[in-house]
């Protein structure tokens, strides 16, 4: 289904989104 | 226990739901943080990202036969669009203040947000999945409803007729959805409904062949070749209201099961 392929894409960019904004958080801790 | 009821929507989020928790701690335990990335460029990707899903979720709406989605989805589509303003928000706010509080907190917001959101709309389209099952197990409860009035070996062969491809789509339809279920029960108990309405529905066909052929020999013994035929009918709804119920079951409910 389509519209379960563009969840699949906001949940990849939201992931990443995320793990870019944790990189600078990680390393203070 | 699972936390997304079937493996579609746990493949989809729970990756992402793992990030945002992890993000959530890191903020949580380095409150005054290291300065902040420029993150313009992946939260474009996500606000595209939004913009296709609202685009399909619309469509999808428009085009689907199901009042309950037609009111549930938009609400879903609403929350992700919220949530992806905010992180427009959290990115602006950080390129004036890579150390801006305000911005990390729409940041988390933003990405809960989305979670919840995209959460929400998978939800409401699995159930408009499940909906659709439970419509033609409720064709199969119909046939069911009529099997003691047929009294004619070619009203039989309608019944038959009219009835094998119900249970046919039923039987492809639960056992699909089994497998996509994450509670072991829940499989456990759609699989052993099915086996026994295949196991059934063999024998009630010749019950109630025997029926009619009872019915027009004379009538001895027709009252416990009826009651035989309705035990069996009983037996099938039965499985089939239990099929139902479980196909509408999204979380796990300890207390119920001990």
């Amino acid at each position: 289904e389509i519209i379960l392929e563009a969840c699949k894409s906001i949940a990849a960019a939201t992931g990443a989104l995320v793990k870019a904004a944790s990189t600078a958080q990680r390393e203070l801790v | 226990m699972p936390v997304f009821h079937t493996k579609t929507i746990e493949g989809i989020l729970e990756p992402v739901a793992q990030q945002v928790s992890r993000l959530v701690i890191l903020h949580e335990e380095a409150e005054d943080g290291n300065a902040m990335p420029d993150l313009e460029k992946p939260v474009m990707a996500v606000s595209k990202a939004v913009v296709n899903l609202v685009k399909v979720g619309r469509e999808t709406i428009n085009s689907s036969d199901d009042p309950i989605l037609k009111q549930d989805m938009p609400a879903a589509l609403h929350r992700v669009e919220s949530a992806s303003k905010l992180l427009e928000e959290a990115s602006s706010l950080l390129k004036a203040d890579p150390y801006s509080q305000p911005a990390r907190k729409k940041l988390i917001e933003g990405a809960r947000g989305i979670l919840q959101g995209t959460s929400a709309l998978l939800l409401c389209f699995d159930e408009s999945e499940v909906r659709k099952i439970i419509r033609e197990c409720k064709k199969v409860l119909d046939y069911l409803a009529v099997a003691e009035v047929i009294e004619t070996m070619e009203d039989l062969v309608q019944f038959v007729k009219d009835l094998s491809p119900c249970l046919t789509r039923v039987s492809r339809d639960v056992d699909a959805r089994q497998q996509e279920l994450t509670h072991q029960v829940h499989r456990e108990i759609l699989m052993r409904c099915l086996e026994g309405v295949k196991t059934l529905s063999p024998i009630l066909i010749c019950s109630m062949k025997i029926f009619i052929q009872i019915f027009h020999q004379g009538g001895k013994g027709i009252a416990e070749a009826a009651e035989n035929r309705n035990y069996l009918t009983g037996r099938m709804t039965d499985e089939i209201n239990e099929i139902i119920r479980v196909l509408q079951l999204t979380t796990y409910d300890e207390e119920e099961w001990d």
